[in-house]
């Protein structure tokens, strides 16, 4: 049924309207609401998927960490994450949708003043760089972010239908974070 | 000189012009050096058309119509403040037009695409004007004899030529709008066997070459007049009360990005596909330390 949710939003929003954006502000509201919630109770299905195979992962353990569960960041368009700005330490799952192998950048929202190990789950350091976010895009309305750079790291060769999962770890650890951060210039133009 | 940013010896080389701080050039960067190729790119505006609906003259742009006032957009500004960004994975270039329109050109290492992530709103309608947003991409020695590709739904690509019809003789009364066109994933233009890019959006937008070399999309539009076609209200979306704002990505690619593992066609079908099915990403929060929770 909670996929059901997400087919029939989808359905409605066929519509000309709905594609296109050629309706009354208030509809246009609805259709948004009704796309959100169908998302919403989709990616709790997911959820359950990855804590399964994390179970299965986990063996007579059972789950890892059954407690905790993934968490979706649908406004990483402007670098907004609230667990990856709050926590200590997070773990990062990518899922490749593609029937091929693919890299991708992985870019996490994330305070400053600190520096952030990335491990793979073969216990590999990952290469990985502090990029600031842009200005305009901390001014944006409505944005409620405490985050002002952006971990990035490649998550390489994902499996076809599959995933790869990343450990991150804040640290203190100065010459590691001054390592790990980008060298920013402000050239004035006309020199 | 101008302000040259590449990510060592791997990827793309952008090249920016000292003046004004907009991309001049792009390079592959190559063992044997970098072929550096002209290409200017910024952000416009069209005036959107005003006007009561009561006849064919007043037709106003609204949402669904689009009907600029005039036939010539207006550059947003003349230059963009810039902000370098440099490191072992990524360069960009953070680039600001003006508080409602910036952008940040990227190239990851080893990648030979160069991501424009715009970012546009909220758009200022105080003076009364509509206005609706492009982005053109403009290669200045390319003759493209006013033709240009876009994709229906990112299979079949469909030849367009400016001011023409191949099925009816076409009169041209909107020397821009009618030159508009759908884009689905992406619009391609060729100056011939050794000069093609395409410009491909994350999202269905509409896009045009209005000139030789040229390419445009439209991101993003706020109007003040409704278009006579039912919504009965203007395309003016606010949120906090001020205008909406809107983000996404754009992706530039030329054929000089080709290899002979993938030709140029293969390099947009397959970033088509990344671009269409990204990876889904989640976080988990965890007490565990790294070789633990490995």
């Amino acid at each position: 049924p909670r996929l059901e949710r997400l087919k029939e939003a989808m359905g409605v929003l066929q519509h000309h309207d709905a594609v296109s954006g050629t309706a009354k502000q208030h509809v246009t509201n609805d259709y948004s609401e009704r796309l959100s919630q169908g998302v919403t109770e989709s990616f709790q299905m997911v959820v359950e998927a990855y804590s399964k195979l994390n179970a299965v992962e986990g063996g007579d353990e059972g789950p890892l960490e059954a407690t905790a569960m993934p968490v979706f960041c649908p406004l990483l368009n402007v670098s907004s994450c609230p667990l990856t700005e709050a926590s200590e330490a997070f773990t990062v799952t990518t899922y490749n949708p593609l029937a091929r192998p693919r890299s991708f950048p992985v870019r996490v929202p994330v305070p400053s003043g600190a520096g952030y190990k990335v491990t793979d789950d073969q216990g590999h350091a990952i290469v990985s760089q502090l990029v600031p976010v842009p200005d305009a895009v901390l001014r944006v309305p409505g944005r409620n972010s405490t985050a002002t750079l952006e971990l990035v790291f490649l998550a390489e060769d994902i499996p076809p239908l599959g995933f790869l999962q990343f450990h991150v770890q804040k640290t203190a650890n100065l010459p590691f974070q001054k390592e790990q951060m980008s060298q920013i210039f402000r050239p004035q133009r006309g020199l | 000189k101008d302000i040259e940013v590449n990510l060592g010896n791997q990827g793309l080389a952008v090249s920016l012009d000292k003046d004004t701080g907009l991309l001049k050039s792009i390079g592959v960067v190559r063992p044997d050096g970098i072929t550096m190729i002209k290409v200017n790119q910024t952000y416009m505006w069209y005036a959107g058309m005003s006007g009561n609906n009561s006849q064919e003259e007043f037709r106003a742009s609204g949402a669904y119509i689009f009907r600029p006032d005039g036939a010539h957009a207006q550059p947003v500004a003349a230059a963009a403040n810039v902000t370098i960004v440099q490191g072992p994975l990524v360069a960009e270039i953070h680039q600001e037009w003006t508080p409602w329109v910036s952008q940040v050109i990227r190239a990851y290492k080893e990648e030979l695409t160069l991501e424009m992530e715009w970012l546009v709103g909220p758009i200022p309608v105080k003076d009364g004007i509509g206005k609706e947003i492009v982005s053109r991409v403009i290669w200045p020695d390319i003759s493209t004899n006013g033709t240009f590709y876009t994709d229906a739904n990112g299979r079949e690509m469909l030849k367009r030529v400016k001011n023409y019809r191949p099925t009816w003789q076409l009169h041209n009364a909107e020397p821009v709008a009618g030159n508009y066109y759908p884009v689905n994933s992406r619009l391609v233009v060729s100056g011939g066997p050794d000069f093609q890019a395409a410009l491909m959006n994350d999202r269905s937008q509409g896009g045009t070459s209005l000139d030789d070399g040229h390419m445009e999309l439209m991101l993003h539009r706020r109007l003040l007049h409704d278009d006579a076609f039912g919504v009965g209200e203007p395309l003016n979306e606010t949120a906090f009360g001020e205008g909406l704002v809107a983000r996404g990505k754009l992706y530039l690619l030329h054929s000089d990005f080709a290899n002979d593992d993938c030709d140029f066609g293969c390099l947009h079908r397959s970033l088509g596909e990344k671009v269409m099915l990204e990876p889904v990403i989640s976080f988990t929060p965890t007490t565990k330390p790294a070789h633990a929770w490995r």
